[in-house]
Order: structure tokens, then C-alpha cells, then sequence
């Protein structure tokens, strides 16, 4: 589903480099449920800009269903994020001035679904995600935990074949976490869903078919499930 | 140290009333080491909202140090604030255009530090969390646990009596989030900093003289460490 080649990213500040992705190359297989770990700082969020085509590389590949995704052009890119990946985000990214219903119903206006399926779907995963009681809120009106589900919601309505999940349940009490977790499990065996999580949450290694261990920009170690 | 008379905060949205706080009469101790716990949206924030002075309560009253904060004016309330309280925001509020070391000398310029202080203390502080290499780096420059270290050594560089800390190691390896729970209990066993935590995390537990558990803005029961 996934495939990183040599993927470097760098940034040069004055006469320091700092070098957050050092040569990553990996493979992700379709329906695979990854979790990303590492210290803070190690790079996770720097790999997903990449993989989500946020952002372009230093240097080497990202391949998106064997699309070398540098090849694409804005549109193309755009599209297929759209289409294929839900991207949450570490810091939420939620629209300010739009209540939860509007912030997750918006991708959907991008890729065209009628306005009435928007509505359904967006009050649909907005249960899902604990949130039924808070479709009028604005961001601001909701707690930490809850601003964070809406960007869960948002990043799933549009039925993604890849999930980058970054810190899903960073703001989340144990039981809340645990059904976020279910969930995204649930998207994976039943729906094939490919789900990889940039992850400091030990909860996560449950349903983890494999981990990544980043540090400092580099994959330290792959563990599977059944040596962790 | 801190003490709250039936605290309530409502939100009135139409026809409905989100009740946030539900009236909370709790009395914390000078040098405590206290954790909050519970759901996500169970009111930790808006406690903590209402106990910094950040704003104002529908109903009840906040005690600090035996001042009814309600009886300050604006002036005296920040001047409070600057002085005693360090608070460590769950959605960070770094200053995007500042660098770390900006951004964690700003409060310090309010009480009236001298300049080549204040560049010691921060450059110290910044340290400590770990983050002496990412001293010029912009909040946009920072991976999501750097930032909220940079919110971290920010509430702490004015010597706080008190430390309201919401969620301070939500974005945090199991290694650097055992390093700010290190750092936090030291400065309340060595300084005797009452530091109050609303957290999810269970690692919190070991080192809280007593623990509050939060249910729809409610106390739902109180624990102490030889209980739990
Ligand atoms: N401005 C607001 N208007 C309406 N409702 C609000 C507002 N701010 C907070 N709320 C609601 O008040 C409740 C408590 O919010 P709070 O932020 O205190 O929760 P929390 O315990 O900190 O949650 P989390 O663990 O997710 O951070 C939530 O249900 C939230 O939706
Ligand atoms: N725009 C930038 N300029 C300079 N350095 C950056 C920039 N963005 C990120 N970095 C650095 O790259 C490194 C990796 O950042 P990244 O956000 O990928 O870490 P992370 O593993 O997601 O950390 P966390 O667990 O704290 O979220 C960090 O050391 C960070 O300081
Ligand atoms: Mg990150
Ligand atoms: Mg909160």
C-alpha cells in the first residue's frame, strides 16, 4: 500500500542541519494496522508529512499504491488525498469559525457527495466518536479529547483505504481511548483498511500487526506482534 | 492553597445548557502533589480555567491563598497570575512567530527580570526538558511533544507557587513523559510547588498525594496515594 524509498528530510537552519528523516526505506502492506514509535522529536510526524504528500522530501521516494507520488501534479496529489488517505492530525487542524458537523463534513464537498449523504455520514461518525451532543459546537467549545475526535471522524468520513493517524488518542482518558482504538481496528478487519499510527500510546501495540521503532530519523527496529 | 466553593461554569447554547463545571467544593494543599482524572469532557479544563483566573465562573467561588479571585481587578488578577501561577496549556498557545527561547522569556519581561537573567533561566529551563538543541526553533520548527516542553518550561521559569498543568504529557514518549513527571515532582518535594495536574495519565498516579476523579463536572471521588 506503502512503500518508502531511502526518504530523507532535512532542514537547514544557519550552520545546523537538523535531519528529521535520515533514510527510511520500509514497506507497508495493504490492510496492514502499523504503529510508528520513538521518542518525541524521532521523526514520526516529519514520515507521515511525507507519505501523506504534505510535504516533499529532501530526498528519496514515497510510492502510494505504486504511484511514485513526486510524479503527480498539485491536482492529481490533492485528489488522491482526498480520495484514499484520512489524515489526523498530532494538532487537530480544525477549522476555527465551523462547528464540528461543518469541520468534518467539509472533505466530502470536496469529493462531490450529496449533500444529504454529508449530513447523514458526518452525524454518523460523530456518534461513533462519542461526540452526538456536541454537532454545533465550534472547536473552542470542546474539550481537548473532543476537538481530537472530530478530527477523527473528519479523517474517516470519506471511507479511506489508508488512515495516518497521528497521536489519535494523545488527549484521551483510558476508555475513551480503548473505543478509538476499536474502532480504528474495526475499519481495519473488516473494511481492509490500512491504519498507521504515529503513536506513544503502549494501548496500540495490542492490535499492532507490526511497529516501527523510530529514532532520530532513522528505523531502529520492526518488531511483530507476536515478539513484542 | 487553592480552594473552590460549589464551582460551577455553564454554557447556555440555544436550548441547551452544557453544564462544564456542576459545583466542585474542593480544597487543595499548600505543596501537593494533586492529580485530576476523568473522560475526556468531564469539565479538567474548565477547572482549570476557573481556578488560573482565565475565567470567570457562573456560580461559586476560587480561592487562592485565601484571596477570593472574584475581588481582583484585571490588573491584580494578571499580576497574580504572573507571579504565582505557572499553567500549562493542553493546546500549548505558543507564540507562533516567537522561538522557543522567546516564547519562554515572556513571561519573565512581565515581572520585570533582568535581561541577561532572563536569557539564563530559559536557556536552563529549556535544558531541562530537554530541548537545549531547539532553543531558535519557532513552535511551527518543533515536533508536537518539543512544543509542549516549550509550554512546559514556560509556566515554570517565574518560580510558580502553584503549577496548573492540563495534559502536560499527552504528546510524550514513555521516556521523556517519566522525565516532565520527574522534573514536576522535584520542584514540589525540593520547592515545595503545589502542582496540579489534570491528566490522563496513569503514570501521574504514582507520584500524586491525592487524586480527583471528574464525571460530567462533578467530583465523583477523591483518592489518596496509599489508596489507589
Ligand atoms: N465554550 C464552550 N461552549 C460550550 N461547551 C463547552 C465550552 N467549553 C467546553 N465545553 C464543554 O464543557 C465540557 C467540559 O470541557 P473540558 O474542556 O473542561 O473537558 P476536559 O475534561 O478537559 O476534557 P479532555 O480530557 O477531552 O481535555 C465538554 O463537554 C465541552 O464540550
Ligand atoms: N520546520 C522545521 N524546521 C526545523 N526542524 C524541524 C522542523 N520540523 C520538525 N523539525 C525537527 O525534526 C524533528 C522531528 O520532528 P517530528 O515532528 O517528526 O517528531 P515526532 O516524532 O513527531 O515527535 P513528537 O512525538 O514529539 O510528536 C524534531 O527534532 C523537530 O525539532
Ligand atoms: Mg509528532
Ligand atoms: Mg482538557
Amino acid at each position: 500500500a506503502v512503500e518508502t524509498e531511502d526518504l530523507a528530510k532535512y532542514y537547514v537552519m544557519g550552520p545546523v542541519t537538523v535531519r528529521a528523516l535520515d533514510g527510511v526505506s520500509v514497506k507497508i502492506r495493504r490492510s496492514e494496522y502499523l504503529s510508528i514509535m520513538g521518542p518525541s522529536g524521532s521523526g514520526k510526524t516529519t514520515f507521515f508529512n511525507m507519505v501523506g504528500g504534505l510535504d516533499r522530501p529532501t530526498r528519496g521516494k514515497v510510492f502510494i499504491d505504486e504511484v511514485d507520488i513526486a510524479s503527480l501534479d498539485a491536482y492529481e496529489l490533492a485528489w488522491l488525498r482526498a480520495k484514499k488517505i484520512g489524515y489526523i492530525f498530532q494538532t487537530f487542524n480544525l477549522i476555527p469559525v465551523l462547528t464540528a458537523m461543518e469541520n468534518v463534513t467539509l472533505p466530502m464537498v470536496f469529493t462531490g457527495v450529496e449533500r444529504e449523504e454529508r449530513l447523514r455520514r458526518a452525524r454518523e461518525m460523530l456518534t461513533r466518536v462519542g461526540l452526538g451532543e456536541r454537532l454545533d459546537h465550534k472547536p473552542g467549545e470542546l474539550s481537548g479529547g473532543q476537538q481530537q475526535r472530530v478530527a477523527i471522524a473528519r479523517a474517516l468520513v470519506n471511507d479511506p483505504v489508508i488512515v495516518l493517524a497521528d497521536e489519535p488518542t494523545g488527549n484521551l482518558d483510558l476508555h475513551t481511548g480503548l473505543e478509538i482504538i476499536n474502532l480504528l481496528k474495526t475499519l481495519n478487519t473488516e473494511k481492509k483498511v490500512t491504519i498507521i499510527n504515529a503513536t506513544h500510546d503502549l494501548k496500540m501495540i495490542d492490535v499492532s500487526d507490526r511497529i516501527f521503532w523510530l529514532r532520530d530519523g532513522k528505523i531502529e527496529r520492526i518488531e511483530t506482534r507476536a515478539e513484542v
